[in-house]
């Protein structure tokens, strides 16, 4: 029996709007330490690692750990008829073909359930080893999200380069050419208004714009997303899922390789 | 500018 019970069933709704455009279908492989989902796009260019850690949720109960194969177009379609404030309950059988969601609302005076199949995926996983990354940029996740909004309208690539003067991200296509310079904050009062620079190493790479729009989706989650590059290696865009009291609930990451000179 | 896969960089497994 699998079960788990998120108060603030609001944060569910905007993980699947995290991932729903960039897959199709994944495995959420649920043990005693959370729910897990790791997937590629299907072109193999980009990769979701999300985690939702069992201390997150108000009740949590794997029996034995399961691998719930979603098409998670359907299961965002479902978690859309849940309002922004329902508590919402996720329950399994154990080799069941079928995973139900319930939706309470605060006052318990509507509950809703909905049954949704369960499909047999063959998934791929991909071992990523943990990497020292030569820079570490930390901004607002609705800085993020404009600067890959903005940089879109120029061209379909954008160059990061990441020095010890701060950030500039370049696009250049056939109406010109576009540069956002970012320096690090020197006071900021609010840690979420901060841009900071963790540098070993000054790092240039280039990226597609298509894929890091996509990974802005999961900008309602987290006020803060972090950037870490290496040279010659995927970028890793993480966003961690806090609650409202700012506790840590779990993260989504995602990776993206990265453009060559052919 | 080419797009590599991210089986260029990591295994499966």
């Amino acid at each position: 029996m699998f079960e788990a019970r998120l108060v603030e069933g609001s944060l569910l709704k905007k993980v699947m709007e995290s991932i729903k455009d960039l897959l199709n279908e994944a495995s959420w492989d649920c043990s005693g330490n959370g729910m897990c989902l790791q997937a590629m796009d299907s072109s193999h260019v980009a990769l979701v690692s999300l985690m939702l850690k069992s201390d997150g949720f108000e009740n949590y109960r794997c029996d034995r750990s399961i691998s719930l194969g979603i098409n998670l177009a359907s299961m965002s379609k479902i978690l859309k008829c849940a309002s922004n404030d329902d508590i919402i309950t996720i329950r399994a059988e154990d080799d069941a073909d079928a995973i139900t969601f319930m939706f309470e609302s605060p006052k318990q005076d509507r509950v809703s359930d909905y049954e949704m199949k369960l499909m047999n995926l063959d998934t791929e996983h991909l071992g990523i080893p943990d990497t020292e990354y030569a820079c570490v940029i930390k901004m607002p996740s609705g800085e993020f999200s404009r600067i890959c909004r903005d940089l879109s309208v120029l061209g379909d690539s954008v160059i990061i380069c990441c020095t010890k003067d701060g950030v500039r991200f370049s696009a250049k296509g056939d109406l010109g050419n576009g540069n956002i310079k970012l320096a690090q904050s020197a006071n900021v009062d609010k840690e979420e208004e901060a841009v900071v620079v963790d540098m070993r190493e000054a790092v240039t790479l280039t990226f597609s714009l298509r894929y890091l729009n996509f990974f802005t989706k999961a900008a309602p989650l987290s006020s803060q997303v972090s950037l870490s590059m290496s040279e010659d290696v995927p970028l890793m865009v993480e966003y961690k899922i806090n609650d409202k009291e700012g506790d840590s609930k779990g993260y989504v990451r995602y990776y993206l390789a990265p453009k060559i000179e052919d | 500018m080419e797009q590599t896969v991210l089986t260029q960089f990591y295994l499966r497994q």
